[in-house]
């Protein structure tokens, strides 16, 4: 299973519009696909029509309670081939809840060693922050994807999650090999995007996906209708672009 | 001195780039006005052109040192009338130090005691998050603004504040009296954010502000200058309307 984190402290940057989206664009090219809601906002839960309230068990009991697997609280989707761990607004609490506990930072790495042979690959959702659960997903990854604004606030940020992915690898045994900078609410319009995004391609060059997502309201009315954009409006702008991504994400070099 | 909260978790929603033109508009009417950089993203910090690295002493200090009062690290902008404490990346670790603090709920709103006669009006920028921090401005404050995108995720992100707004009236003794709504990131010409608008308005009433924020590049354009919008671009859209927001936020019935 090759596992992927989207994330950024910044906010609002479409950390989760992008695991909604790719996960199911990755899903419906046949791949068996776990996505997972780290968020205490739960927004990727609500993407799929799940109401966090309603669950008995989510992630939340996963990650405080040694003895609950994630294999408990993973339900099936609205798409083909796309599972879900759910994620709840208790998760804020996780952050004093871990603040005692040994390897706190590889909590959900080692809960998903239980699950990684049913799935292909894994998309796991932040919030926006550098908490013990991003620093918790960045463990368990082997990739990031740094989805950004083309905004100059975005740019100042990049250097916080660079360092933060330094300090991860540096300090805890982990398999954190890649990370991918994708461009998000795109208007190729206004000279600032122009300018940002070649700043950014000027100094990380190949990192930076080719694929860019422009700015499309079908994204944002999607979660409304309680599905990713490629089943709420599938010939969008912001549908097609998700494919492409998922086509530059399952080629990457690393095995799926 | 009458302190206001630019809160919501939902991140990117506007709250830097509200707490930054509202408090120049309003130090531009003639208030004195202190800004206060609560998100170790410190990104209002730098909007005034202040790298925060190069500081020596920051808000880090005085939130985890009982002895630094704030008035050590209050430093004036470029624009007339308005003082800002910048924020730093270190208030990110703030979570843990305050943890185990007695009264830990109510630092900030100590040391604001301290200047609180040398200011006319303070706001405080927060960050995406209902941390320690967010408790602490919510705790200091008269008064809450909730910037919130014409989003489907934003409406949901809602209830999320304004749950945590009712847990701090009751538990804290605090002069939390009113919250107000603003539309930031408005495009006209969508249904969503048509639709948005409506439901909010009648769902909240007067406690919507009558001013609209639009989308407006130059708003994202002026933090590269290290300037407010109303002085990188004094008559563009969004200047006008952060001086119509101003005009309201001035005029409301609490007095400053
Ligand atoms: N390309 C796009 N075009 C238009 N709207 C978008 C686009 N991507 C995301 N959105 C909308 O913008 C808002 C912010 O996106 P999203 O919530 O995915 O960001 P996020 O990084 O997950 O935010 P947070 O930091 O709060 O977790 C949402 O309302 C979403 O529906
Ligand atoms: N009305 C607007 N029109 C266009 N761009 C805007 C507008 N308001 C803010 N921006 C830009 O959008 C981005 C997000 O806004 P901002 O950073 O103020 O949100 P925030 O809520 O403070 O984010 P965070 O949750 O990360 O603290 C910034 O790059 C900002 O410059
Ligand atoms: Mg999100
Ligand atoms: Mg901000």
């Amino acid at each position: 299973m090759k596992t992927i984190a989207i994330a950024n402290q910044k906010g609002g940057c479409g950390k989760t519009t992008t695991a909604v989206n790719l996960s199911a664009a990755c899903a419906m090219k046949g791949y068996r696909v776990l996505v997972i809601d780290l968020d205490p906002q739960a927004h990727t839960t609500l993407a799929f029509g799940i109401k966090a309230n309603d669950l008995k068990v989510t992630l939340y009991n996963v990650i405080v309670n040694e003895h609950t697997p994630i294999a408990d609280i993973i339900l099936t989707t609205n798409v083909v081939n796309l599972d879900i761990a759910p994620g709840h607004i208790l998760l804020s609490g996780a952050e004093m809840e871990l603040a005692i506990r040994y390897a706190r930072e590889s909590v959900l790495s080692e809960k998903l060693k239980t699950v990684e042979h049913n799935y292909d690959l894994c998309i796991i959702d932040c919030s926006p922050s550098l908490s013990i659960l991003t620093i918790n997903a960045l463990v368990a990854s082997n990739e990031v994807i740094i989805p950004i604004q083309t905004h100059y606030y975005a740019i100042e940020g990049l250097k916080q999650i660079l360092d933060s992915m330094g300090i991860v690898k540096q300090r805890f045994s982990c398999n954190l090999e890649s990370l991918r900078i994708l461009f998000t609410f795109v208007d190729e319009r206004t000279i600032l995007s122009r300018d940002v995004q070649r700043q950014v391609r000027e100094f990380f060059s190949d990192k930076v996906f080719k694929t860019v997502i422009h700015n499309c309201v079908r994204l944002a009315e999607a979660p409304s209708a309680g599905a990713p954009v490629l089943t709420y409006d599938a010939n969008c702008k912001g549908a097609n672009e998700y494919r492409a991504l998922a086509n530059e994400v399952c080629n990457h070099e690393t095995e799926i």
